[in-house]
């Protein structure tokens, strides 16, 4: 029906387990060490009728270099509550919950966590890194905590305080691919053809 | 049902699972 967005055709045409392959090749297989890679996905609010960016699929690596015994920025009150959350995620999704001292009960990372509240999140057109990367049709490549603590985005800021130091959203069919790392990664162009091979969904 | 909440629902399951595997071989 031509009343339904643009996105729907991805859904359609790439299920969300080629969404993720392509997600997970494209950090699995690069060179820098990026954390996570979310496909922001485009489609019409049925209230506004303006364009956004929602969830579309994400992949979570983690950070490579990361020690096991890592003392997390987040409180105790914090890691409790994360953990609180998980684990009633965890029960959501299998229907049971979960054993004690299960593996849902470890340490949730600030990137995880990071991740996660990622999926609740939508941004207008124009609004927000994916936002912006998706109005100019043009990549926003924000490489040190100052360039990403001094941007006028939120989300920016927030990935900042979550410990990321490079967070990337590239244009594509459809959607805007956003990576972040912990580590700075600077700009460079074999990144961004990657994702518009990787993405292209015409061909 | 929207595609988003199941899109964010089979993304979860995913994170999770692997998350499993990840702190069972850490």
């Amino acid at each position: 029906p031509t009343s339904s967005s643009a996105s729907t055709s991805i859904v359609n045409d790439f299920n969300q387990d080629t969404l993720q392959q392509r997600l997970q090749g494209l950090i699995d297989t690069a060179r820098e060490s990026w954390t996570y890679a979310i496909f922001w996905q485009s489609s019409i609010d049925d209230y506004s009728g303006h364009s956004v960016l929602g969830w579309g699929d994400g992949y979570y690596k983690g950070e490579v270099n990361k020690p096991k015994t890592t003392q997390s920025a987040a409180s105790l009150a914090e890691q409790q509550y994360r953990k609180r959350v998980l684990r009633e995620l965890n029960s959501m999704i299998s229907g049971t919950p979960a054993p004690e001292n299960d593996a849902v009960d470890e340490e949730v990372t600030d990137t995880e966590w990071f991740f996660l509240i990622s999926m609740t999140q939508s941004f207008a057109n124009g609004n927000g890194l994916p936002g912006q990367a998706a109005f100019n049709n043009q990549p926003v490549w924000l490489a040190g905590s100052d360039r990403l603590l001094a941007s006028h985005c939120e989300r920016a800021r927030q990935g900042q305080g979550f410990g990321l130091q490079t967070i990337v959203c590239i244009p594509s069919a459809d959607g805007v691919i956003e990576l972040g790392s912990t580590e700075l990664i600077l700009q460079n162009s074999d990144v961004m053809k990657k994702v518009r091979v990787s993405f292209d969904f015409n061909n | 049902q929207s595609a988003v909440p199941q899109a964010r629902k089979a993304s979860l399951a995913r994170f999770l699972e692997k998350r499993k595997e990840r702190v069972m071989s850490s």
